[in-house]
C-alpha cells in the first residue's frame, strides 16, 4: 500500500510546488514508484515537471468533478518511474462546484484507491488556502508534509495549519498525522531565517526535518526548463538538499 | 471620491501584503487620507501593521456576511492618515458561505459606497485565490495594482489572472482597469530576474510601473515589528522603492 502525503501551507510561496516537484523525482530516482498529483488550478507542478497544462483535454478536475477513470487522466513524466495526474485552469472552478456536491471532501481519497497499490509513494501538491481542494489532501493523505519559509508570515500561519488539521484528524480523516516541517529558502545571510528556525525547533522538535532546503536560484530556474532539480543541475546546493530529503522521509518511514 | 484599489495575485508569496502595507503607509506619510483592507484569512496585513488578529471581536468577515456597519470595524493605526479594515481567522469560512447568498460578488462594493467618501485611497490586500474574496476586491475596485515577483511561476500565471480581470470588467465591473505591474523581490545578481523583468515589459510595456522592488530583508523583518519599513528602514532599499512607487501611482493619478 502507497503513501500518501499532502504537501500542504495555506501561506503562499513557501516552496509547495518547488518540494513536491524535487521530493517525487528524488523517489523516482531512488526507483521507488512515485505518483504526483497537482491539486493547484496555477498547475506549477505540472507545467514544471515539463507538461504543458493548456494542451491538456483531462486533468485532475475531471477526477474530482466528474469522476472520470484515472487511466484517462494520468500522465507518464520524461522520468522513469515517476508519473502525474496533471491540474489545468478548469480546476479554478472545482471549489465552487464541489460545495454542493456529496462527500464533497472524500472524493479524491475515493479516486486514489484503485492507485494506491500502484505506487510506493503519492504526492500531492496543495494550493495556498484551506479551501475544498486543500481539504480533499487532508482527507486523501495518511501523512502531511509542510514547507516551510524563513520568513515571519509563514511562522504565524503555522498554528491556524496545525489546528486545521487537528479538525480533519478528529472529524474527517483519523488516519493523519504531520510527517514533518521542512525549513524552505533558508539564506544564512540573515538572522530573521536562523531566528525562525530556532523558533520552529523550539516549538515542534522532532517534527522539524533536519534537511534544510537553502535559497538556491537554481531551484528557481528548473522549472522554466521544465526539469526537477536533479535532471537541471545535480550539484548544485538545491539538489543536493532535496536528495537528502528524499532520503530522510524513507529512513524515517522505516524507524516507524 | 477616493479610489479604490485591488492589489491582487493568486500566485502565492509574490508581495500583496508587503506591498499593500507599505504602499498605504507611504501615501499616508504624504497626508493622504488612506484606508487598508484585509481581505485574507491569513490576516498578514492586520499583523504586519501592529494589529493582533487575535484580539479582534469583530473584523471584515463581518462586513461582509453579517452587513455590520463599518463603524463597529474599523481600527485606527499607528500612522495619522491611515486606518484598517481588520482580517482575522473568521474570514476563513466565507468563501463557502458567501457561494449561496444573494449578490455575492458585490457584497464588498455595497459595504465600501459610504467610505468612498471620507478617503483618498481604499487599498485591498487580497488571498491568493481567485474565489470569491478576490472576485469581491475585483468587482468593489476601480483599479488593480498586480504584485509579481521576478519568477518564472509568477510569470505563468498572469495570462490567466488578466484573462480572470477580463472578465470581470466584462460581467460584473466595467470600470475595473489594470493600474499596473509591479515587479517584486528583484535580484540583480540573477539573471532570471533580469530575464522576467524583460519579458514582462516587453509584453505589457507602459502597464509596467517604472519604480521594482529590490529583494532586501529588512523588508522581511519589519511585519515581525508591527511596522511598515518607513518606520522600521527608513534608509533601505525597501522603504526607498516604496516610497518613490507611493509617488509614482500618485503622478499618474494626475495624468489622466
Ligand atoms: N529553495 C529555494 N530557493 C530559491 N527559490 C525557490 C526555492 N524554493 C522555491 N523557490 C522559488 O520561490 C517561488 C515560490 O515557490 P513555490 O512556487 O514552490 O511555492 P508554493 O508554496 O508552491 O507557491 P503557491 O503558494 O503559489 O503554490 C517560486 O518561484 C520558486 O521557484
Ligand atoms: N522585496 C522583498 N524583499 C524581501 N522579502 C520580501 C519582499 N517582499 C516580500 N517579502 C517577503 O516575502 C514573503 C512573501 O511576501 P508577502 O507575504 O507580502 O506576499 P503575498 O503575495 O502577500 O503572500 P500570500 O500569497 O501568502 O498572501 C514574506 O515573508 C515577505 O516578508
Ligand atoms: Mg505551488
Ligand atoms: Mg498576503
Amino acid at each position: 500500500m502507497g503513501r500518501i502525503i499532502a504537501i500542504t501551507n495555506q501561506k503562499g510561496g513557501t516552496g509547495k510546488t518547488t518540494t513536491a516537484i524535487n521530493l517525487t523525482a528524488c523517489l523516482a530516482a531512488g526507483r521507488k514508484q512515485t505518483l504526483l498529483i497537482d491539486l493547484d488550478p496555477q498547475a506549477n507542478a505540472t507545467s514544471g515537471i515539463g507538461i504543458n497544462p493548456k494542451e491538456l483535454r483531462r486533468s485532475v478536475y475531471h477526477l474530482l468533478v466528474e469522476q472520470t477513470p484515472w487511466e484517462q487522466i494520468l500522465r507518464h513524466t520524461s522520468l522513469k518511474h515517476l508519473d502525474l495526474i496533471p491540474s489545468n485552469i478548469e480546476l479554478s472552478g472545482a471549489e465552487i462546484e464541489l460545495v454542493s456536491m456529496p462527500r464533497r471532501e472524500k472524493r479524491l481519497k475515493e479516486a486514489l484507491m484503485p492507485l494506491q497499490d500502484l505506487y510506493e509513494y503519492i504526492i500531492i501538491d496543495s494550493p495556498p488556502s484551506l479551501g475544498l481542494l486543500t481539504l480533499n489532501a487532508l482527507v486523501a493523505a495518511s501523512a502531511v508534509l509542510i514547507p516551510l519559509q524563513c520568513e515571519y508570515y509563514a511562522l504565524e500561519g503555522l498554528g491556524h495549519l496545525m489546528a486545521t488539521i487537528h479538525l480533519v484528524k478528529k472529524n474527517l480523516n483519523p488516519d493523519i498525522a504531520v510527517e514533518g516541517i521542512v525549513l524552505t529558502m533558508h539564506d544564512r545571510r540573515t538572522t530573521l531565517s536562523t531566528q525562525v528556525i530556532q523558533e520552529v525547533v523550539s516549538h515542534f522538535k522532532d517534527k522539524v526535518f533536519k534537511t534544510i532546503i537553502p535559497r538556491n536560484v537554481r531551484l528557481s530556474e528548473a522549472p522554466s526548463h521544465g526539469k526537477p532539480i536533479i535532471f537541471y543541475d545535480i550539484h548544485s546546493p538545491g539538489a543536493q538538499a532535496y536528495i537528502s530529503l528524499a532520503k530522510e522521509l524513507v529512513r524515517n518511514a522505516k524507524k516507524r
